[in-house]
């Protein structure tokens, strides 16, 4: 999982980004990807989207600005998608 | 849009508060209902009547964890509210998160702001990115009093349901964008090594060692201050800033406005005559701070706490042909005065000035 060297190392932030990126950029929860498989990280390819979403800089990598920005209390909906 | 682009098929929509909250008074959640939905009646032809006993289009409710819909709200903050787009049953639908501090005013999470954010989903709109947008995803409070829908959200509803009948079409403020070349400013002020431009209700806060200006709502750090603030500076030494707007100032140290404020700015010394303050900068070097005022200046001693003798005086008899200033900082021993779309350096040992830019310098455009 990549993770920026000054961000914590914890289970927390794996926690955290995920079920962001599950709740709001419709990350598939069994994401896993497949060991031979060519396409990005869909964890790195969900964390652009969302980082282009809030103007982020787009490192796919759970940056502290990154982190910030999914801590803020928000709206249930997801960014992307239907809700229904 | 959300995808699919949802409408409802009429105009005449129905709504109906299924339960309250205990930490709110049930008129104040009333209220908050009735005018989260007259931001959006405002700027289409829409209208909401409130029903009770039947089924709603929209149905209002607030909800504690799982409440059967698939989406578990998730305790204190995190998740405030979520809601359905257009559809029967539960589309529509809003459902508040019963475990947050709702309120009517800047503290925990203002229920009006929170709902007429939901509503534009119960009507079809999804989120936005443009971080001044009601429809941008997250929470951010604006006084109810002064709350105006953004012209990204009023295009948004107006592209699905039409225009307003009103005969003058409302319009809503723009998000300020840091390299947008027409930018102007109202109040500018250094801050602890950065600086702040202050713009309608938002502050673009410039950090020295950071490429990248951050854009905020003014009441993100001070919700008791109001937007539009009209001259700032920064006294150093007290570490503090002072923020005027029309008759009044602010002393803030830190996130705390000082109590006692706002106070009359004359105070501070100025005569009845004048009404506002246009721009202010203080010179850490001499404890004087210089007032500008439509063509004219004041200045101020900082250790004396009075307006020295002698003022106002024409300010282009001492910076040159500035014209009006409309905002002013001083750094690293020059003061920039800004003027519309454009920035004056001024050199106060030379009394010249030796530098003229554009008013988004600071920017790195």
């Amino acid at each position: 999982f990549p993770v920026a060297p000054e961000a914590e190392d914890d289970g927390k932030t794996i926690q955290l980004v995920e079920s962001y990126l599950e709740n709001f950029y419709n990350l598939q929860r069994n994401h896993r990807p497949h060991l031979r498989s060519r396409d990005e990280n869909p964890v790195v390819a969900k964390l652009k989207e969302m980082q282009e979403f809030f103007g982020l800089q787009v490192t796919g990598k759970p940056d502290p600005d990154t982190l910030k920005m999914m801590k803020k209390p928000r709206c249930g909906v997801p960014d992307i998608g239907q809700y229904m | 849009f959300t995808p699919g682009n949802p409408k409802w098929k009429r105009n005449n929509l129905t709504y109906r508060i299924l339960n309250y909250t205990p930490k709110m008074r049930q008129a104040d959640v009333d209220e908050a209902v009735r005018k989260a939905l007259s931001v959006w009646s405002n700027v289409t032809p829409l209208t909401f009547q409130k029903v009770e006993d039947k089924e709603a289009d929209i149905m209002i409710s607030f909800a504690y964890r799982d409440h059967r819909d698939n989406s578990p709200f998730d305790g204190p903050n995190g998740q405030l509210a979520h809601a359905f787009q257009p559809g029967d049953n539960i589309g529509g639908d809003v459902h508040l998160d019963e475990e947050e501090a709702w309120t009517k005013d800047g503290r925990g999470y203002n229920l009006f702001i929170v709902l007429a954010h939901e509503l534009g989903h119960s009507l079809g709109l999804s989120h936005s990115d443009d971080p001044g947008a009601l429809m941008f995803p997250n929470y951010s409070y604006t006084d109810p009093n002064e709350f105006l829908l953004p012209q990204d959200d009023i295009n948004g509803i107006q592209a699905i349901y039409g225009r307003s009948n009103a005969a003058v079409q409302p319009t809503g403020p723009t998000t300020p964008q840091a390299c947008d070349p027409n930018l102007t400013f109202d109040a500018i002020t250094t801050l602890r090594g950065e600086i702040f431009f202050f713009k309608g209700r938002y502050m673009l806060r410039k950090h020295p060692a950071r490429a990248e200006t951050e854009l905020n709502f003014i009441s993100l750090f001070w919700p008791k201050l109001p937007s539009g603030i009209q001259a700032a500076y920064e006294n150093v030494e007290r570490d503090e800033i002072l923020l005027f707007k029309e008759d009044k100032y602010w002393v803030v140290r830190g996130y705390d406005i000082v109590p006692g404020y706002p106070k009359p700015i004359y105070r501070l010394g100025f005569p009845k005559t004048v009404k506002r303050v246009n721009a202010a900068y203080s010179d850490e070097s001499t404890g004087k701070t210089y007032f500008f005022v439509a063509d004219r200046y004041w200045r101020y001693d900082e250790k004396k706490k009075s307006m020295d003798r002698g003022y106002p005086r024409k300010i282009i008899a001492d910076f040159g042909r500035i014209g009006r200033v409309d905002a002013a900082f001083q750094k690293d021993g020059y003061v920039y005065f800004f003027h519309e779309r454009t920035q004056y350096q001024f050199d106060p040992r030379a009394k010249r000035i030796v530098g003229k830019m554009n008013s988004i310098s600071w920017f790195n455009c």
